[in-house]
């Protein structure tokens, strides 16, 4: 039997929002140490990597007697996961072997339970073996800062490449029509944590990266104030988004090289 | 011209 009882909906309801363009189907892998889900896009040009840990305070309660993997519609449980509101306690219920995985929407006030059954797929995907590195440079930013300076250079190009040096980043797009360049210094002064633009850098780097993709992971905005990105020469970019309470979601991304 | 690496390249798959 695997029972999670989360205690805010709004939180998996922003997680599948931001994960169902690019991953359609996927797996979570539920065990008793809580949820991981990772998945490749179609164009195995990006992964997605989702830790929820069951001790953490999400969770009200938690159960998973065998490890088990259910295979889901991204598309379909973010419709499902509408059904449900914003502040809604939401139990995720499946049995042993699974073909069904049950929501159970609780409302604040206890007047109104909700539940809905989708079935479950056989979902045959690859599971990439990512190992833990010490990245060159770590960028720490608030997450709308990062989505804005997305947002504004996929007005010019395809591509940003992403300058980490000891002074801060750069970010800077060149198309044919014109280019732009967006200059983040190292701010650590901020009263607010969520605010403050912190970079450590072991050794500078630069690298470039498809902007259609890094827009596509500023959906997972939303999920928190904060984002980093973690980048070593020649190696894909993680951007990581922490769940509070929960873990974290991150995503990787291929680099572009010069032909 | 700037080529799309996949993450195939980077990780092993297992």
């Amino acid at each position: 039997m695997f029972e999670a009882k989360m205690l805010q909906s709004s939180v998996l309801k922003k997680i599948i929002e931001s994960l169902k363009d690019l991953f359609s189907d996927a797996n979570f892998d539920c065990s008793s140490s809580g949820i991981t889900l990772q998945d490749m896009d179609s164009s195995h040009v990006a992964l997605c990597y989702l830790k929820l840990r069951s001790d953490e305070e999400g969770f009200e309660d938690y159960r998973c007697d065998r490890n088990i993997t259910l295979g889901v519609n991204l598309v379909l449980m973010s419709k499902i996961l509408k059904c449900a509101g914003n502040d809604d306690v939401i139990t995720l219920r499946a049995e042993d072997e699974p073909n069904i995985l049950t929501f159970i929407f609780d409302s604040k006030n206890g007047e109104r339970v909700s539940k809905y059954d989708i079935k479950l797929m056989e979902i045959d995907s690859e599971l990439l073996g990512i190992p833990d590195t010490e990245y060159s440079c770590v960028v720490k930013m608030p997450s709308h800062e990062f989505q804005r300076i997305c947002s504004n250079l996929s007005q010019l190009g395809d591509s940003v490449t992403v300058d980490c040096h000891k002074e801060g980043v750069d970010f800077k797009v060149a198309g044919e029509q014109g280019s732009g360049a967006i200059k983040l210094k190292q701010n650590t002064t901020v009263d607010k944590e969520e605010d403050q633009v912190s970079v450590e850098l072991n050794e500078a780097v630069t690298q470039s990266f498809a902007l259609k993709f890094l827009c596509a992971f500023t959906k997972a905005t939303s999920l928190s104030d904060t984002v980093s990105l973690s980048l070593t020469q020649d190696t894909p970019i993680v951007v990581e988004y922490p769940i509070a309470q929960h873990g974290y979601l991150r995503f990787y991304l291929a680099p572009k090289i010069e032909e | 011209e700037m080529s799309q690496c996949s993450i195939y390249f980077y990780y092993e798959c297992f």
